[in-house]
């Protein structure tokens, strides 16, 4: 069964399944334990190492199991993880396990630019005026019109001593935003990246002066972002390209990272995105098989009823027009032959004495014959005339 | 009836020269 299509061939909206998108990348921390090594912690040592990378390996898959951060002995107590998802993906949520007393503030921040800017998706703190300077989400009034970074409690400790920060991305979304049609929502929860910035660590009763309970270490495992491979619609799946990367498997005449263009052949109507309702396929330019590139031409395409806009360049096998659906001139149609047929149009042969001209009518194919020639292409006599000497004037009236 | 076809070399290019077609 192929998901981007119907049993009966037709183009259908399909998506990639929902993945973690972190599993196996390579994440990033700012501050990480072991260098120098100290009792706890010995980064050349793999069994007392905490490496950024246990936040993203498998569950399980390695021992220790949490990265830790240096001991950070004054403020600022700013420690990023960074984790670059390859492409980008439709976050759904994003969750991190504390291994040990998790912040009493922290951001979430996401990329779509592969890392050259950032934007934030949530704040999570006690203290959220203090922070970040912003109102909790809990206080807040109503919802704006489109999403939002909003600032969350803080994750609790939990009896183990650990936590979890479990971010929805549509939590910052007023509520009824649907991703098929609105633009801002699917900007929203669009990433090639995730970030987060833990802020302040958590003091036991209190988040005011952290510097009592330095020095304090950052701990984490299990950093999960749920979301799946943006392909706009158009694939079902995310491969890896022959360079590594991960790129979409696209369909319906699309192509690119994320299926965000349509393949140079099909340019007959402007790419969209699909929908759970509509496929809205990229289709091929109509060229008859006389051509193998088009261009779209929106004045064409509005003038069509928003319907077809290609323009085909370059027709071969002597044919013309917009679809190559004519022949050009000094050939005509050949009706014996189909239009995509490579010798659908032949040449006029007009006789070079007995026509006025090359060129000849397309659908017939008849020269423009002088006084007294007749024929296809004007290489006789009409009845009545005989040929005379003068190529001007090359048929004269029979005395 | 069918009339032949015109005889190029039954023409007189004499004062033609330049619509002479090239053969």
């Amino acid at each position: 069964a192929d998901p981007c299509h119907d049993e009966g061939g037709a183009p259908r909206g399909c998506v990639p399944g929902l993945v973690n998108a972190a599993l196996g990348r390579e994440a990033l921390a700012s501050s990480t334990c072991g260098r120098p090594a100290t009792r706890a912690c010995d980064a050349s040592d793999p069994r007392r190492a905490h490496p950024a990378a246990l936040l993203t390996s498998p569950a399980g898959s390695a021992s220790p199991l949490c990265w830790r951060s240096d001991a950070l002995t004054q403020a600022p107590f700013n420690v990023t993880l960074t984790v670059p998802l390859g492409k980008a993906f439709e976050l759904v949520f994003v969750s991190l396990r504390f291994c040990s007393a998790p912040p009493a503030s922290l951001a979430l921040l996401k990329s779509q630019d592969h890392g050259r800017s950032w934007a934030p998706l949530g704040f999570f703190s006690s203290h959220c005026g203090l922070d970040y300077g912003r109102p909790p989400a809990a206080a807040r009034g109503p919802a704006g019109p489109g999403p939002e970074a909003l600032c969350f409690p803080a994750p609790q400790v939990q009896p183990d001593g650990g936590g979890l920060l479990a971010f929805s991305v549509q939590d910052g979304s007023p509520a009824g935003l649907d991703l098929d049609s609105s633009p801002v929502l699917q900007d929203w929860v669009t990433a090639t990246d995730i970030r987060v910035v833990l802020t302040r660590p958590a003091r036991p009763g209190d988040a005011g002066d952290v510097e009592s309970t330095a020095p304090y270490s950052y701990s984490a495992t299990e950093l999960q972002v749920g979301g799946r491979c943006k392909c706009n619609g158009h694939a079902s799946r995310c491969l890896l390209d022959a360079q590594g990367r991960l790129t979409c498997d696209c369909r319906h005449g699309t192509e690119g990272p994320d299926c965000g263009r349509c393949k140079p052949f099909y340019c007959d109507r402007p790419w969209q995105r699909a929908t759970a309702r509509e496929a809205h396929a990229c289709l091929a330019c109509s060229c008859n098989g006389h051509a193998r590139r088009c261009r779209f031409n929106m004045e064409l395409y509005r003038l069509s009823g928003r319907r077809s806009g290609g323009v085909c360049l370059n027709c071969r096998h002597n044919t013309a027009g917009r679809h190559c659906h004519y022949c050009r001139e000094g050939f005509y149609r050949d009706p014996g032959r189909a239009l995509s047929d490579r010798r659908a149009c032949r040449a006029c042969d007009c006789h070079p004495v007995g026509a006025a001209g090359k060129t000849c009518n397309q659908t017939t194919g008849q020269c423009p014959c002088k006084d007294g020639v007749a024929g296809l292409t004007c290489n006789r006599c009409a009845p009545g005339f005989q040929q005379s000497r003068s190529p001007v004037a090359p048929c004269v009236k029979t005395p | 009836e069918v009339m032949p076809t015109l005889d190029m070399a039954l023409f007189d290019w004499t004062d033609y020269e330049d619509l002479k077609p090239e053969v």
